[in-house]
This record gives C-alpha cells, sequence and structure tokens, in this order.
C-alpha cells in the first residue's frame, strides 16, 4: 500500500520549533524546507 | 562461497576483486575493507555502505549480495557492474542518441527518487558512480558518503560531492542543506552527457563557485532569498543568468523540455530546485523520443 | 519499513524471541560445561577435592533468565554512560537497540556485558554520524582505545550488518502534528509539549524492553502517548481511524466512501487499539533486577569464564 496515510496541513502546526529554524538566513539559504520535516516525521509515524 | 580473482581497483579505505559466488556462478565484486586505514577502528565509508545499502533494494542502485569477515577484514559482496557513465561519456568512439541520454537519466532518476523516500542523500554523485550493468541498467553506487536526512538542528558538512557536482549551497558552506544537493548533482550529469564534455569543471574549491557562476550567473537575494547570508558570498564576482537563447546554443541538442528539465535541476535556489519527483514527472521524460530500452542501449 | 532489515532481521513473535534466547544460551552453556570440564581434568593434579566442589557448585552457567536479567541491567548502565556523554536522545536509542540486539546472538558467558558496553556507544556514534575519535572517546571514557575497538567487527557481525535504527522519535514529532490537524483547536499547544516530553523520556525506557521487537516504532509511539494521556490518544485515534473504518462498514452513503477513497485507510481502529494497549501494559511491566541477584549472576558469569577466580 504505497499510499501516504496522512496529509500535510503545516497551516494547522504548532510547531514552534521548526517553524523558528524556518526563519533563520542559514536555514533558509542552506535549502531548508518545513514541508520536508512534516513529510519526514509523518512519514515515519504512518509507516 | 565467494572467489577473489583479480583485482580491480584499490581506494584508501578498500580494495576491489572482482569474483564468482560458487554456488551460482554469478559474477560479483567483492569490496574487501581494510580495518588497518582507520585508526578509529572501523571505517566510516564502510559503516556507511553498510548501513545504508542494508536497507535499500532497488533496479537502480548497487546490490548488496552479502558481507562477511574473513581473516580481520570486512568484505563487501556487491553486484558485478563492468561499466560506468564516466567511460561511456570519455570513450569519443561510443556513439550515443538522445533516447540513450533520456534512460540513463530515467534510471538514475529512479534510483535516486528512492534513496531520498527512505530519506537517504547519497552526497556524491557523478558519472562514475553511475553504474552500468550488463543488462543496461543503471546503478546508483559508493554510499561512502551517504547519510540520512538530517533532524532539522543537526549540522552537517559541507565538504561533500566531488567538486564539479558540487551544488551551489555547499560551495557557500551550507550545513543544513536537503536532498536538493543530489539533484544539482544529477543536472551536472545530464549536462555533461549532452556535452560530452565536464559542465563545470573548477581546477579549486574557489575556481568551481567561479566557474559554475559564470556559466549560470551568480545568484541574489532576489532569486535565491538570504543567500547573501553565506560568509563566502562576498568578493564574488557578479555574473548574470545566461539567456534561454545562450542555453539553446550551449545544448543544441537539447528540446525545450529538456533545457526546461536541465533548468529545474540546475535552480541555483535548492528550496526552489525540482526534487526527484518534479524531474521523473517532467515533460522532458514524456515527449520524443521515449528512453531507449535500456538493453537495446549499445 | 517492511524493507528495513529492522523488519527483516530483528522483529520476532515472543514465541521466535524466547526460542532464540534459548538456543543462544543453550550453546554456550555447553560449550561453557566443556571447558570447565577440560579446566578441571587439566588441572587435576593440582585440585584439592573441595575446589573441584566449588567449581561445580559456583560455577554454573547462568539461565536464559539470568542471561536476560544480566543484559537488562547493563543496558541500563550503558544508558547511564551514553546520556552522561551527553549523547543526542537517537544515538543513546541506537547505542542501546545495538547493546540488546548483540544478546540476541551471543550469550553473557561468551562475552561479558561490560566488555562490549564501550564498542557498542561508540559504533553508534559512527552509524549515527555523531562521530567522536577513539582518543577522546577513550579518554571520556577512561578506558584503553583497543578494549574497545578490538570488538567493532564482532558487534558489527553479530547485529548482521544492520545499523540503521528506526526509533519511536520521529514518529512522535509526526503523531504529535497529526494530533494538532486531527484535533485541531481541542488540544493546548503547552500541554502537548509536556506530553511530547514526557513521551521522550518513555520510549528511551521503552527501547530497554522486547516491545521493540514485537512492535513497529510508530506502535510503540502511540503505546507512549496512550500512557501519557490515554483520553486524548484515544480520541485522535477514534477520529483518525473509527470515523473511516465506521464508514465503510456503513456502505450506503454516498460521501462517506469518499472518506474511505479520500483517506484510503486501511487500518482498522480496533485492532491497533487492542494492539498499542498490549504494547502500552509491556512498557509498563517493570524489569528491575535486585543488587543482589545481579552480583549472584555476575559471579556465576564470572566463575565460569575463568574458574581460577574460585
Amino acid at each position: 500500500d504505497a499510499s501516504k496515510r496522512f496529509t500535510i496541513n503545516d497551516a494547522l502546526y504548532e510547531d514552534p520549533f521548526i517553524k523558528d529554524l524556518q526563519e533563520r538566513k542559514e536555514f533558509i539559504a542552506s535549502g531548508f524546507r518545513v514541508d520536508y520535516v512534516y513529510n519526514r516525521v509523518l512519514t515515519e509515524a504512518f509507516m | 562461497e565467494y572467489t577473489k580473482e583479480k583485482k580491480v581497483g584499490e581506494g584508501t579505505y578498500a580494495v576491489v576483486y572482482l569474483g564468482t559466488k560458487q554456488s551460482t556462478g554469478r559474477s560479483i565484486a567483492v569490496k574487501e575493507i581494510k580495518s588497518s586505514a582507520f585508526k578509529d577502528g572501523l571505517d566510516m565509508s564502510a559503516i556507511r555502505e553498510v548501513k545504508y545499502l542494508q536497507e535499500i533494494q532497488h533496479e537502480n542502485v548497487i546490490e548488496l549480495v552479502d558481507i562477511f569477515l574473513a581473516s580481520e577484514n570486512l568484505n563487501l559482496v556487491l553486484e558485478f557492474l563492468p561499466s560506468d557513465l564516466e567511460v561511456i561519456i570519455k570513450d569519443k568512439s561510443i556513439l550515443f542518441t538522445p533516447a540513450d541520454i533520456k534512460s540513463w537519466m530515467l534510471m538514475t532518476l529512479r534510483g535516486v527518487h528512492h534513496c531520498h523516500r527512505n530519506f537517504i542523500l547519497h552526497r556524491d554523485l557523478k558519472p562514475n558512480n553511475l553504474l552500468i550493468a550488463p543488462d543496461g541498467q543503471i546503478k546508483v553506487a559508493d554510499f561512502g558518503l551517504a547519510r540520512t536526512v538530517p533532524s532539522p538542528h543537526e549540522i552537517l558538512t559541507s565538504n561533500v560531492v566531488t567538486r564539479w557536482y558540487r551544488a551551489p549551497e555547499l560551495l557557500f558552506g551550507a550545513k543544513h542543506y536537503t536532498s536538493a544537493i543530489d539533484v544539482w548533482s544529477v543536472g551536472v550529469i545530464f549536462a555533461e552527457l549532452m556535452l560530452r564534455i565536464p559542465y563545470l569543471p573548477g581546477k579549486s574549491d574557489i575556481d568551481q563557485v567561479e566557474v559554475t557562476f559564470r556559466a549560470l550567473g551568480t545568484p541574489t537575494d532576489r532569486d535565491w532569498p538570504d543567500v547573501s547570508s553565506f560568509p563566502a558570498y562576498n568578493k564574488l564576482q557578479m555574473y548574470t543568468p545566461p539567456s534561454r537563447e545562450e542555453l539553446r546554443r550551449r545544448f543544441i541538442a537539447a528540446s525545450e523540455n529538456a533545457l526546461d528539465y536541465l533548468c529545474g535541476m540546475l535552480t541555483m535556489n535548492p528550496q526552489k530546485r525540482w526534487n526527484t519527483v518534479q524531474c521523473l514527472e517532467s515533460e522532458y521524460f514524456k515527449e520524443a523520443p521515449s528512453p531507449t530500452e535500456p538493453s537495446k542501449i549499445k | 519499513f517492511r524493507h528495513s532489515s529492522q523488519y527483516r532481521f530483528w522483529s520476532f513473535t515472543p514465541e521466535q524471541l524466547t526460542q532464540k534466547r534459548i538456543q543462544v544460551n543453550a550453546q554456550a552453556t555447553s560449550s561453557v560445561g566443556e571447558s570447565l570440564r577440560n579446566f578441571i581434568s587439566e588441572n587435576q593434579a593440582n585440585l584439592a577435592e573441595e575446589d573441584i566442589k566449588s567449581i561445580e557448585e559456583k560455577a554454573v552457567p547462568v539461565t536464559m533468565e539470568e542471561e536476560i536479567k544480566l543484559v537488562s541491567i547493563y543496558a541500563k548502565k550503558l544508558q547511564g554512560i551514553a546520556q552522561h556523554l551527553n549523547l543526542p536522545t537517537e544515538v543513546v536509542g541506537t547505542s542501546i537497540t545495538f547493546f540488546r540486539r548483540f544478546y540476541l546472538e551471543n550469550s553473557v558467558l561468551q562475552m561479558h556485558p561490560k566488555l562490549i558496553v564501550l564498542t557498542t556507544i561508540f559504533l553508534a556514534c559512527k552509524s549515527e554520524n555523531y562521530f567522536i575519535g577513539i582518543d577522546s572517546f577513550s579518554q571520556k571514557t577512561k578506558r584503553p582505545k583497543d578494549s574497545i575497538l578490538k570488538y567493532e567487527f564482532q558487534l558489527l557481525e553479530s547485529l548482521r550488518f544492520s545499523l540503521l535504527v528506526h526509533h519511536p522519535f520521529k514518529p512522535l514529532h509526526g503523531f504529535f502534528l497529526d494530533i494538532q490537524a486531527v484535533l485541531h483547536g481541542k488540544v493546548d499547544l503547552k500541554y502537548m509539549g509536556q506530553i511530547y516530553d514526557k513521551c521522550k523520556k518513555t520510549i528511551t525506557e521503552a527501547l530497554l524492553t522486547d516491545v521493540v521487537y514485537f512492535y513497529t516504532p510508530p506502535q510503540i509511539t502511540l503505546a507512549a502517548l496512550l500512557l501519557e494521556d490515554e483520553a486524548l490518544t484515544t480520541r485522535y485515534l477514534e477520529l483518525k481511524f473509527h470515523g473511516n473504518f465506521q464508514a465503510a462498514s456503513d456502505s450506503t452513503n454516498q460521501e462517506s466512501n469518499e472518506v474511505i477513497s479520500k483517506s484510503n485507510l486501511t487500518i482498522n481502529f480496533d485492532v491497533l487499539m487492542n494492539l498499542i494497549t498490549s504494547c502500552k501494559q509491556q512498557i509498563e511491566k517493570p524489569t528491575t533486577v535486585s543488587v543482589e541477584e545481579a552480583i549472584a549472576i555476575d559471579a556465576k558469569v564470572q566463575f565460569c569464564s575463568d574458574p581460577n577466580k574460585l
């Protein structure tokens, strides 16, 4: 079953830790993407 | 079970032999890890190869057939892959078509996509790590620099990927990069397949910055927010990005979709750079010519 | 997950796990028994009657149950050392995992746990990209370098060369987000933060038990969440799975099929609840071993490996 058992609703997430990183210049410039982080932890949760 | 018949290569941390799996007669390659080479015990490259190849089973990733210890040496038994893309690019007597290139790109991206969806960064994609099986399948190999996608706060070393294939964020010393670095490497490999010469051959890490931005333009905060915050951003020569016309002239064999696909992978801003799914689903792979059947590539 | 080495090599039913441990213990017991007999026969001349008697009484191979206790004592010690070294949670988790897996393939009679503890932490650091050079590691742990390095190969081989460990920590972050989405507006964030921290501790404790062999990482995470807040977790799972499952049985209603097709969740709420409840109970089960018992077991192992000590 290759379907993902979740949808990313980042508007509904309050994740102060991640939100903080998202604002930092060195993270933005490095290519950091919040949706990649969410996808990673949600995939691990629903694997 | 495994013989070592012929030594075919030696690196800092391993010796590679050709051999045979006795029970099946299958040709294999044995990578013998030198235990003495690393004063801190088992070599990190060996640990990474073992760790990630154990988890990945995919047609376009080299197969780890077996692992065993023999006389204090760790031996990785890998599938035997007689050639690689670097050999093909360099050997001018070998002619290949845009359909062949498309096939190699498709297989490479499938292998890299499988790594990324397993949250594994390869971090050393280059033509001689894209091996070619007897049936024409491309196999991503050499996971000695691979690592899992980091936790958000983790700091990564930017000293990865062989220089010519190194993404601009790495050239700037980024510590929080993503799988976008692998896509950049695939983009440079694509350019090299079309040109049949290295596309961004920097002579040194400093020169690599110069060569990259002269070819593709120096990024600014407008197209790459906060790029100027990198310490290495100062003292840069400002080059304008090539026009579409210039790109057409540079890659004369490339269709419009092929150019879009190239530009998607070589997008400066890593946040905007295409990921492997966007690459695989791009028009380039849908338009004629369709990718050559791997076993039919000469 | 089913392609992972963790599922392929390190997932068992309770029966399989017991069988494995019995086998490892039996093998070690017979080889220790033989070496003790050889010891006595080789030293017949200068062994007094009571020496032989005390060897037969005290150098007795430990049972499988005693092995499990000794391993769990040292796993806790290992956790303490790793935390003392300020290693990240995941590295501590990997160290514990490597150590416990090692004793599914080896008996404490063949390798005393104290010999392998530091090697395990050292390899886990390397494997988790938290590299500490052997010089500084040896200095921090006050142990000679070669005593740490010499068992690295054997450890790697016993781990069946599987180094990638999926821990329940990332799923915890995932559920932390998904609970917010499914119970949107009904959960207090500050409270969620407290739950999050408590669950991390519960998960690290869970890694010291056999649930890691019986359940997947997210199931362990859900069990930890259930432990910390049963109502919240049940509510979340009901909304997440029960609704869909309920709709599936009521096939008349068109929009319910949309729910199924949209989320096409194939997880059965009741099965899941039973599963994570049993996991929770196993996590809660105390595994403490008294100091006296630990000393007695340890002595047996020492005497078996070196009857001269007797």
